[in-house]
């Protein structure tokens, strides 16, 4: 009877693991730590529930509409990089982190078609002293071009910059869109990540780190990056159906 | 001629049945946040003959009842399956603690025919 209980365990492991790979799973994902679920993904899963049959059968099934983008697949990516600390931050600067979002979990048959950043604070802000006297924040992202040494965080030689945009007021979310990089990322160039910048700008280091020019960023919260991708296994065979 | 057959009750066509499909029953809720389950539903019943347009048949699958009503042991009736189907969205945890949102499509029978 051991025998055959272990037949029968090996048959449900084989069947188990046939149905996920019809659903597009190499492995039984085993979760470390149940992160909670990104408001955008839970917004379009309630959308889709909602949406009567007839209407699922009739839209492409192969297209996020909340995006406008060919896509099946909607990941977001926790950022996995780590502040750069200075043992002297450089004048006017309030914030620089490197970025670091793991792609590798992509298949080969996933087309990427789009990749959003956002940038989150805890509530929109306005950098003080005031905004009217032409000051405020600048952010800036760079794609870096090498890894990070262990120990020596900074500063960064030969990078490229990305986005480069002045704010009066920081809103909640920031989002910036990164397909081109994320795309590159996966066909010919390594992922060695970003590095993102806040800095104050239109006065002087002085006010910036003196009379709180930086404390408006004190509500940053985290970065992440939204990928859809295109499984062209399962998508492919659905367009050749119809 | 045909062979006596039992009659068919309007309960016993080709047609789809609740089937709810629990992923705790299967063991996968650790990973799946949502849904919980979903109706899934089945196509189950008979196809007999003459075939109605109300179950969703092929000219193949006419002609098969046909053919089975004249030779019941040589030939079988159509079978019952889905002719439509439709997706679902599934939220999981993938191996790198990522939130994924992926669409299936073909998850939940709508329609049973006999093919």
């Amino acid at each position: 009877s051991a025998a055959l209980a272990t037949q029968l365990s090996l048959q449900e492991s084989l069947q188990e693991s046939l149905l996920l790979k019809s659903l597009g799973l190499s492995t039984k994902p085993s979760p470390k730590t149940h992160a909670p679920v990104p408001s955008v993904l839970w917004r379009i899963f309630q959308r889709r529930k909602t949406l009567p049959a007839l209407s699922k059968d009739l839209g492409d099934a192969c297209r996020v509409e909340e995006f406008n983008v060919p896509g099946n697949i909607i990941r977001v990516f926790a950022d996995q990089g780590h502040f750069i600390h200075h043992g002297q931050p450089p004048r006017l600067l309030c914030l620089q982190k490197r970025l670091y979002f793991n792609l590798s979990v992509l298949e080969e048959g996933e087309r990427l078609t789009m990749a959003q950043l956002e940038i989150k604070f805890s509530h929109n802000s306005y950098p003080s002293p005031s905004p009217s006297q032409g000051q405020g924040l600048e952010l800036r992202l760079y794609r870096s071009s090498r890894l990070p040494l262990r120990g020596t965080p900074a500063p960064e030689r030969g990078q490229k910059l990305l986005v480069e945009r002045s704010f009066v007021q920081l809103h909640k979310s920031l989002v910036f869109d990164l397909s081109g990089v994320a795309k590159d990322w996966r066909t010919h160039s390594r992922n060695l990540g970003l590095i993102l910048e806040i800095a104050w700008s239109g006065g002087d280091g002085a006010s910036a780190l003196g009379s709180g020019g930086c404390t408006s960023i004190s509500s940053f919260l985290d970065t992440s990056l939204l990928v859809v991708t295109l499984s062209q296994q399962q998508c492919g065979a659905s367009r050749r159906r119809r | 001629r045909s062979a006596q057959a039992p009659p068919v009750t309007l309960s016993s066509l080709c047609k789809p049945r609740q089937l709810y499909i629990s992923f705790s029953d299967v063991g996968w809720e650790n990973w799946i946040i949502a849904p919980q389950g979903y109706m899934a539903n089945y196509c189950l019943g008979e196809c007999p003959f003459p075939l109605t347009a109300e179950l969703n048949s092929t000219n193949h699958a006419i002609l098969q009842t046909m053919v089975h009503s004249l030779d019941p042991e040589g030939t079988p009736q159509p079978c019952c399956v889905p002719v439509r189907l439709s997706p679902i969205s599934i939220l999981y945890y993938d191996n790198s603690d990522n939130v994924v949102l992926r669409h299936y499509e073909d998850m939940v029978v709508d329609e049973c025919g006999c093919r």
